[in-house]
């Protein structure tokens, strides 16, 4: 991690993802807009940062409608 | 067990649609478990970063399987004031590397662009009220940033929850805005002629103040940030000096050959311009050291030499809010880990009360342009400048130069891997390594 957080505590347990079935959804009680333009596009530059190697090889993912 | 989904919780006003703030809550938490991880922030602000530590966890096993540790974060930044500051007057950089440098900036979690964006060589801001300043002044019709490029810049910065902070820096580093602009600089004289040569801002025309009301006017408008960076720093006062007019006016002022006096008169008029437009200034620390009167919400920013932490306790023992970019200028090169002495910095360390320590909001990496375009502008500021990023992010205690190699390594590689031409820290490779 850079910059280092101000608290972090690790498992030794791992979890799998899947790239063409994970999501970035909103919360049921977030204020933002499920609109928000700014969290949208987030949430696309980022599956594109953290899978955009998937990408190249595979098939483009599916963000969903969520 | 496998995670399915990140489910973004912003719990506050999410301030989707506004800009980034000074006082901006950029705290987040982030519980990663199976099979739903849990991202909160109080405002939109806060989940950007917190999106930016969740791909950080993600990596890729040996086989190309994607995995994520389980794991509590909780983060909010030490300083809310973390800055870059970009030289776009030495050399004319192209937006595709003021964006990239954003991007960049989004993944060490700096929030400040500090656009140094015009200066004594070129003048490539492209005002409508004064279009004749970059007509004139830039170094070509095509090397100008237009509205519609610097509103490009802000809303590109916005939705990385990074305030850009425009500086028009005056009286000095203006001989690009006397092109455009007739009678702004002060002539010349030599043995008591005038000559082609001008110098800083005339200080002693009514004219010079009813341009830059003008003018600021527009950049308060153009530019949503609270603060303009009004620069004052090196201002030369032989030109001054020679003028038969100057030395008049300073004559009836009563500044007894003081040019600090003159240079002060002027910028208070320049601060009395910004304050009545309802902004907040940011100095060049020189501004304060020639005593110049300040208000009370002027931020002063320390660059100057060694001793910056004794200025960092003067200006904030005066009360000001200040801004450290001293130790951090990274146009100056070296062989070797020079990042090492840029992570060693502890801006705190200058003996301040609890008040004082508190006055200083932040600092900056200043890449200067005088050597720097867009051939070697992004390797020269990264990740020398991830070092700034992390002192400025986190804990105090977080010093361990060991650790911080391994993670700055990794972090650098992750910058290569998406398009950010970060040069290496020492020997190594990448697994995805940078593509022209």
């Amino acid at each position: 991690l850079w910059p280092y957080p101000r608290s972090v505590q690790m498992s030794p347990q791992l979890l799998n993802i899947a790239p063409d079935k994970f999501l970035f959804v909103h919360g049921p009680n977030s204020t933002a807009d499920p609109f928000c333009s700014l969290l949208q596009e987030a949430f696309r530059r980022y599956y594109n940062y953290i899978f955009g190697s998937y990408k190249w090889h595979h098939s483009p993912a599916n963000l969903g409608d969520e | 067990p496998q995670l399915q989904r990140l489910q973004v919780t912003i719990t506050l006003e999410s301030q989707c649609d506004s800009f980034p703030n000074i006082s901006s809550d950029e705290s987040y938490s982030l519980l990663v478990q199976e099979p739903v991880a849990f991202l909160k922030a109080n405002s939109v602000w806060g989940a950007l970063h917190g999106l930016e530590t969740f791909s950080q966890l993600v990596y890729q096993d040996s086989l190309g399987a994607f995995t994520i540790s389980k794991c509590t974060i909780t983060d909010s930044p030490r300083f809310p004031h973390r800055g870059i500051l970009i030289d776009t007057s030495r050399h004319y950089l192209p937006m595709k590397t003021i964006l990239k440098t954003l991007d960049a900036m989004a993944f060490n979690k700096f929030n400040v662009l500090h656009w140094h964006i015009v200066d004594d060589q070129s003048f490539p801001y492209q005002s409508t009220t004064f279009p004749e300043l970059s007509n004139k002044g830039s170094y070509s019709l095509s090397h100008v940033y237009t509205p519609n490029d610097v509103h490009t810049v802000l809303e590109y910065a916005r939705f990385r929850g990074i305030r850009v902070i425009p500086e028009f820096d005056t009286p000095g580093h203006t001989q690009s805005w006397g092109k455009g602009q007739k009678g702004l600089l002060t002539p010349c004289y030599s043995q008591r002629k005038q000559t082609k040569k001008v110098g800083p801002i005339n200080p002693i025309l009514n004219t010079t103040y009813t341009f830059f009301t003008q003018f600021f006017k527009e950049i308060s408008s153009v530019f949503p940030d609270q603060f303009i960076h009004l620069g004052g720093d090196e201002v030369d006062f032989g030109c001054w000096a020679s003028n038969p007019n100057i030395q008049n006016f300073m004559q009836k002022k009563g500044f007894d050959k003081d040019f600090t006096r003159l240079e002060s008169f002027y910028i208070k008029k320049i601060l009395d311009i910004v304050k009545s437009l309802k902004k907040s200034s940011i100095v060049w620390q020189e501004v304060f050291d020639d005593k110049v009167e300040l208000q009370r919400d002027t931020v002063v920013e320390v660059w100057k030499g060694e001793e910056y932490l004794e200025k960092l306790k003067e200006v904030t023992s005066s009360g000001f809010r200040a801004i450290l970019s001293a130790p951090w200028y990274l146009d100056v090169i070296s062989y070797g880990q020079d990042w090492r002495n840029y992570y060693k910095v502890e801006p705190l360390n200058f003996g301040g009360s609890e008040l004082e320590e508190k006055l200083v909001i932040g600092g900056e990496a200043c890449l200067w342009g005088e050597y720097v375009d867009s051939t070697n502008f992004t390797p020269r500021l990264w990740p020398r400048a991830s070092a700034v990023g992390e002192r400025l992010w986190s804990p105090k205690t977080v010093t361990d130069l060991g650790d911080a190699y391994k993670r700055l390594a990794a972090h650098r590689c992750r910058m290569v891997s998406r398009g950010i031409a970060a040069q290496p820290l020492f020997t190594g490779y990448c697994s995805h390594e940078y593509k022209m």
